[in-house]
């Protein structure tokens, strides 16, 4: 058994989840944050059997499609003034797919 | 050190955190959601040691007890009319419990 | 690559995460609640590859000093009349670390 940790971005996380538990998947979904754009995004935890673990990424990697956008990153805890960068083009909208390994599965 | 992520329904949390604590277990935990009923539900995540996983596992049995519960799926993103599926049965207020090894501890 | 799972007190968060971003890492951020002094805390998530990981738990123990406090864990399930317990002095404000092992790393 595998553990999947995808991060997913908020707008897309509720098609996302609908077509993993169209195909079967199990899934928990918690509320996050990105580090680095400090907005909300969406992270599910999936565990599933090590031969479905290509489907799972296949439907991730047709649902969460990659698209830039310009934003300006929060200032740092050094002060607004010094460090108030100026926007930059991040890309948003992809998924970050994070796969373990699960040593014991339980079902009470 | 393994560390173990339990997924427990709300109901039974706090009795199941009191009888984890009790037992000397130390756990973080989140508010998660499911991802079929989309109802809340409680993620336990307890880094222990290898031969103390068997114990957490077995006061994770005896608290969560599994019922069933009639509920109705959320309708799906294809629209309320078309995919409105039955009430159907289902079995809530177990524990899904994944657990994985850890590579290193770092207590600071 | 592996997967940091570190969990800090909400005071140093904000601190920890400008200097992990600055150094490169990126993070995903769960607000977390302790399982003994059910208060709030933070959990980071975070993928690096393996020879960046001394790196990061170097930046955790800079950041994350611990220090006591004294507190009065909540009267438990049984009761606030039979388990209300004196006041304990508790360590908080340090972080705790797991690193796991990371089978695939997907990014879409
Ligand atoms: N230091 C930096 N310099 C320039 N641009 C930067 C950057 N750090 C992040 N970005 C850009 O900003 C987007 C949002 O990052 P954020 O950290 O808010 O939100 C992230 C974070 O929550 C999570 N994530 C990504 N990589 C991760 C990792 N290695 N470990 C843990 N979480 C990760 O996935 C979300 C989306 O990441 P994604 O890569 O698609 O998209 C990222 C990336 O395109
Ligand atoms: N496709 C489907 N068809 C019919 N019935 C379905 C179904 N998916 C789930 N169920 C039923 O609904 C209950 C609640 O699922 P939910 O996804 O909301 O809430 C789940 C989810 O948050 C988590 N979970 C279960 N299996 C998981 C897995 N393999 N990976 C990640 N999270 C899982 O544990 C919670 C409780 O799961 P549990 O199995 O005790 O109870 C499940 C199961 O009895
Ligand atoms: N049974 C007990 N008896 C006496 N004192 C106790 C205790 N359990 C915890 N403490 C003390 O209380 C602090 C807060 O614990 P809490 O569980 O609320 O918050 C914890 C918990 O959320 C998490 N954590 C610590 N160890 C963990 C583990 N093995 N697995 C999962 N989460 C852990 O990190 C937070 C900070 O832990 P830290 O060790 O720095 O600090 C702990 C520790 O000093």
């Amino acid at each position: 058994m595998k553990l999947i940790m995808a991060i997913v971005s908020s707008d897309d996380s509720r098609e996302v989840l609908n077509r993993l538990t169209k195909a079967g998947f199990r899934a928990t979904v918690i509320s996050t944050t990105g580090g680095f754009l400090r907005e909300g995004n969406t992270t599910l935890f999936l565990g599933t059997d090590d031969q479905k673990v290509a489907q799972a990424v296949d439907i991730l990697r047709q649902t969460c499609r990659r698209r830039t956008q310009w934003v300006s990153p929060l200032p740092t805890l050094e002060g607004p003034g010094l460090e108030m960068s100026e926007p930059i083009e991040v890309s948003v909208g992809g998924a970050v797919v994070f796969v373990m390994n699960v040593e014991q599965f339980v079902q009470v």
